[in-house]
């Protein structure tokens, strides 16, 4: 689904050059699990935004369901972020005027589904994230880890085959984290979603069947994991 | 240096009154590292912005150095926060418009702390979190760690004696995470400032002095740790 090759991404020019990303290769079958670690500083969200189609490497190659993204228009792209790629932002990046469940419904909106669809959705991904009593709150009203758990919510309702999770449990406690953990197992494995999530937490790494690790910018470690 | 009884904070009124506190007590001494724990939702967030002079109770009593906050104005309650009570957020909360240093420098200028002696402070704390190098990056041309570590060395920056920091690891990997905690052991051991941290990372707990659980907006335990 992913097959990425020799990925950079540089910011700044000259001697305040900052690389990214100095030549990621990455390939992702359908239905794989893919845990992304790696130090502060590492590139992991860089290449996350990348391969969310969020942004374009400087060099290198990347081919979605084996069609390469340098072919896909800014209005494409847009579409299938809103359906088909689910994103979990680091910084969460919930909309301050919006009640959660207008969070959740607006990547729907945009992918124009229909209202009773949308609707259905929004309640049973708030639900199953374990934050549905709070469909009619604002992000301000709400906790760091339900806010959290609003935005995860958000990137599983469309029903995407990829999902991108950066750092989805930084703001939980055990038992949070634990059962979002549950709902990517479930959804891995019932409906073959492709997941890659960055997470520096051991016990998300052990349940995915395979760790990257970048530093620096590269891939330093690409191994299976069994214990699950 | 702190004294807190029975504290309650509700939001909302009639059927949809949320209690997200009801009824904490809480005394540190000064010196003491105390470890805040608990679901998400349990009321942590809302009791480190009471402790922080950034909320009010609805009810209950808070003697802050002796002196019952009821009595303390929001000038003087400004000032205190820029230099006696060190805040580190749980969203961190960095101004997008400045830079690193610009950031860790502002509640010095709000304290009236002379040019010179900001300027050193804003160096070394940078230094000691291991990020002086990104001190003229804007929080956008950062990742989620060095963002989460000027926030907490825009906390410790103006020598405060008392250090409330909300989930300070929750975007750093192992090894960064070790690092903040080794700062603010050394801090509390070679300055005697007390610190109330917020986690979920059982590494950070054990390190405490002390853990404080809370459930549902209660103490469910307050208990001394001797792993140190
Ligand atoms: N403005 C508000 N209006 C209504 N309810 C609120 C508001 N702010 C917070 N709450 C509620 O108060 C409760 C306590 O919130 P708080 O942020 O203190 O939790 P927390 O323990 O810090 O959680 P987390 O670990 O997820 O950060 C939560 O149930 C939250 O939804
Ligand atoms: N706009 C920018 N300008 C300059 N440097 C940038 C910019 N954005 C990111 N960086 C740098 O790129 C590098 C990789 O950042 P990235 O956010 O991908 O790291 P990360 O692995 O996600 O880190 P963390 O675990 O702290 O979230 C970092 O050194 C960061 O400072
Ligand atoms: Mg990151
Ligand atoms: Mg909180």
């Amino acid at each position: 689904i992913i097959a990425a090759r020799e990925l950079t991404r540089q910011y700044g020019q000259g001697e305040s050059t900052v690389h990214a990303l100095a030549g990621v290769s990455l390939d992702v079958e359908p239905g794989e699990m893919v845990a992304l670690m790696g130090p502060s500083g590492s590139g992991k969200s860089t290449l996350m935004q990348i391969l969310g189609l969020l942004d374009r490497p400087t060099s290198g190659t990347y081919e979605l369901r084996g069609r390469s993204v340098a072919q896909i228009g800014s209005g494409e792209a847009a579409r299938l972020r809103g359906r088909r790629i689910g994103f979990v932002f680091q910084s969460i990046n919930l909309l301050p005027r919006l009640t959660a469940r207008s969070n959740v419904e607006l990547p729907m909106v945009y992918a124009r589904m229909k209202p009773p669809e949308r609707r259905v959705r929004v309640s049973e991904s708030l639900e199953r994230l374990g934050v549905g009593h709070l469909a009619h709150r604002r992000p301000s009203q709400m906790s760091g880890g339900q806010a959290q758990r609003v935005a995860i919510a958000r990137a599983i309702a469309p029903g995407p085959d990829l999902l991108l999770a950066d750092e989805p449990t930084g703001a939980l406690d055990r038992a949070s984290g634990q059962a979002v953990l549950a709902a990517f197992q479930e959804l891995n494995r019932d409906l073959g979603l492709t997941i890659i999530v960055v997470t520096h937490d051991p016990l998300v790494a052990r349940h995915a069947g395979r760790i990257v690790e970048l530093e620096d910018g590269r891939v330093v470690a690409d191994r299976q994991v069994e214990d699950r």
